[in-house]
């Protein structure tokens, strides 16, 4: 479009540069190279706009796309995350797949939260897909508010085997991504009993499937939750548990442990467990900063290519963008996406620096780490959806039309308010640390 | 808080130093001197701290009258996320300024110094209650309009850099999957053949009609 061309042609720097400052040079490349295979590849692209598509036939491309994404995995010649994660989203767009809580966090907690022992057995069977795992953790009657979980876990030391059970209503588990129809494992957190005393919110890993059937075990009742806001090419379920018995060894023991002969040992750090939370949050943040850049991306291109009107009479119709209003609708949400990009970089760096401190029992960076990560979610998350808002917006009658792709967008980056914590609830966390400070 | 100051000194960390640092009690941001990130930074820490040390002290005082710590956090809780926010964008603001101040290619870095006064004047402009609220004189109206005409300039300057700063973000189509954000810019041509590829138009004529619309129609 000549109207596009002759924007590129003003830049007054190389946009390259400025690329490389977002992505280092290396991934940049490596970037480039990934678009490439994946251009190159059919396989691993959609049969037809998944707009177009029904709940089942989303789920259905996306689980055969993510079989061909594993498959062709070996191309792209790199195990860095930001590399896996880049070949993911173009091959999977924003609205979920099969795999989404696995590699975001069954995988990560198994590397963070297993004793030596356990990784051997869990973590080579998941990264080769043998298993499918998620988190299980939010209840239909609780969140954010893990504390008050109510499925418990209770230690039955004559057969050294954990109970775990839904005692109520409200303790099923709702939301989880990837619960009701794909993963046949999950990390489940619920309230560890041991002889009686209650010990708090641990993790444990549950078979929720037969490894062959892929029908649910004895005790489990498990389903998908129903059409969403947003993300709804991913299976978010339910889960009840009626009396389900695990092996002791079946509870994430890196840091808390429960003995043979029932004996708890308490973790250095009360928020040692947090470690998963913090890692995600600040993965939501550069992810968050990639929604409005996406967004800014389609409302700025777009503004240059729609005319409409003249500021001089007689002059010929402008693009909007020439239009105070439509910059003040773009332009501090372009500044916004860069501003959150530089910060889920920064909190990434700090967030390595918290892992080495740990390997060396150092956890001083922990509590500010998670105030500060719970801060960025909320703070983000929000001016993110936003942003979005007023891009589509700005994008006249056509950003109403899924072809902008900024419904589906806003659909999914708005989620991030209310999943991993609450946005209040996680502002009243960081609040509670700078009292404390 | 003057004696949580004293008492605290030594376990201020990364993220909550400036919590103890003394601060100009007047922004020096005004019309007739260049305006440096710094002053601008200043003013975001002078909002987290006045925010967090004042809802502290609401809570000391609130504990002093016989609230319990939670019942008196839970009275002062939508201030309590107030102050996080402004520390938390404190962050945001801080590390984008960090940012810039290391780039080294020159062109890039005038650019985005451009951003980066346009993000800092904008979430000021967009915190002035706050500022003006403090009722310390640290900030006045004046400095709050000058913050939008920076504002307004900024977004000046930005403009031929427009889809440059987009472009660079370096966003494929497939992964945009966006007709109207494409990066060849046809996008009306496009979204006639996206359009015609909804399933309401694989016939001419849809079972809706045949099934209802018509006979009722023609009745």
């Amino acid at each position: 479009n000549p109207d596009l061309s002759q924007e590129r042609r003003k830049a007054t720097f190389r946009v390259d540069s400025l690329s490389e400052l977002l992505y280092g040079v290396e991934h940049l490349k490596s970037r480039r190279m990934i678009a490439k295979l994946v251009d190159t590849t059919p396989e691993l692209h959609d049969t037809f706009p998944t707009t177009f598509m029904s709940r089942e036939e989303k789920v259905e491309n996306a689980a055969r796309k993510i079989v061909a994404l594993m498959k062709y995995l070996p191309s792209i010649n790199s195990f860095k995350f930001e590399d896996i994660f880049y070949y993911q989203s173009l091959v999977m767009h924003v609205d979920g797949h099969p795999l989404s809580l696995h590699g975001v966090m069954f995988v990560p907690l198994l590397m963070q939260q297993t004793d030596e022992e356990q990784r051997q057995k869990w973590l080579p069977r998941a990264i080769k897909g043998e298993i499918i795992g998620t988190y299980a953790q939010t209840e239909l009657g609780h969140g954010t508010n893990v504390r008050q979980l109510e499925t418990t876990a209770t230690y039955d030391a004559d057969n050294e085997q954990f109970i775990v059970n839904s005692p109520t209503v409200t303790s099923t588990k709702w939301w989880p991504g990837n619960l009701g129809k794909v993963s046949n494992y999950a990390i489940v957190v619920a309230q560890l009993y041991v002889k009686g005393n209650c010990y708090g919110p641990h993790q444990f890993i549950v078979q929720l499937r037969d490894e062959n059937t892929h029908l649910p075990l004895p005790g489990i009742t498990i389903g998908d939750i129903g059409p969403k806001f947003g993300i709804n090419t991913n299976d978010n379920g339910f889960l009840r548990l009626n009396n389900v018995r695990i092996p002791r060894k079946q509870m994430l023991m890196r840091y808390s442990k429960v003995t043979q002969n029932g004996q708890y040992i308490r973790p250095i750090h009360e928020k040692l467990g947090y470690g998963g939370m913090v890692f995600v949050r600040s993965v939501m943040v550069s992810q968050q900063a990639l929604f409005l850049a996406i967004a800014c991306t389609v409302g700025i291109r777009y503004s240059c290519v729609r005319r409409q009107g003249e500021i001089t009479p007689g002059s010929g119709e402008v693009k909007v963008l020439e239009y105070q209003t439509q910059q003040y609708r773009l332009f501090p949400q372009l500044a916004r996406a860069y501003a959150c990009w530089f910060a889920g970089k920064r909190i990434m760096t700090l967030y390595a620096e918290l892992l080495d401190g740990l390997n060396e029992n150092k956890t001083d960076l922990l509590p500010q780490l998670h105030a500060l990560s719970s801060g960025l979610k909320a703070v983000v998350t929000h001016q993110v959806a936003l942003g979005i808002e007023q891009c589509r917006m700005a994008c006249g009658g056509h950003g109403y039309s899924n072809a902008s792709a900024l419904p589906e967008l806003y659909g999914t980056a708005v989620g991030g308010c209310t999943y991993e914590g609450d946005n209040i609830v996680l502002l009243l966390q960081t609040a509670r640390f700078l009292m404390k400070m | 808080a003057k004696m949580a100051i004293a008492m605290n000194m030594q376990s201020a960390s990364v993220t909550t130093k400036y919590l103890f640092r003394d601060r100009p009690t007047k922004s020096s941001i005004n019309q007739y001197s260049a305006l440096d990130h710094s002053v601008l930074i200043e003013a975001f820490e002078h909002i987290a701290c006045r925010l967090i040390f004042t809802v502290y002290n609401r809570i000391e005082n609130l504990k002093k009258c016989g609230r319990t710590r939670e019942e008196a956090c839970n009275e002062c809780s939508v201030d309590l996320c107030k102050a996080s926010r402004a520390h938390t964008r404190l962050f945001i603001a801080q590390t984008l300024s960090n940012t810039i101040a290391e780039i080294t290619d020159r062109n890039v870095a005038a650019v985005m110094n451009d951003v980066a006064t346009l993000y800092l004047a904008h979430e000021l402009v967009e915190c002035a209650a706050g500022l003006l609220e403090l009722s310390d004189d640290y900030f006045s109206g004046q400095q709050v309009a000058y913050l939008r005409s920076v504002v307004y300039k900024a977004m000046n300057t930005i403009r031929p850099n427009a889809v440059p700063l987009v472009d660079a973000f370096d966003i494929n189509d497939r992964e945009m999957n966006s007709v109207l954000g494409r990066r060849d810019g046809n996008v009306y041509e496009n979204l006639l053949q996206w359009a015609q590829l909804s399933p309401l138009n694989k016939t001419d004529v849809i079972t809706a009609y045949i099934k209802h619309l018509g006979p009722y129609m023609k009745q």
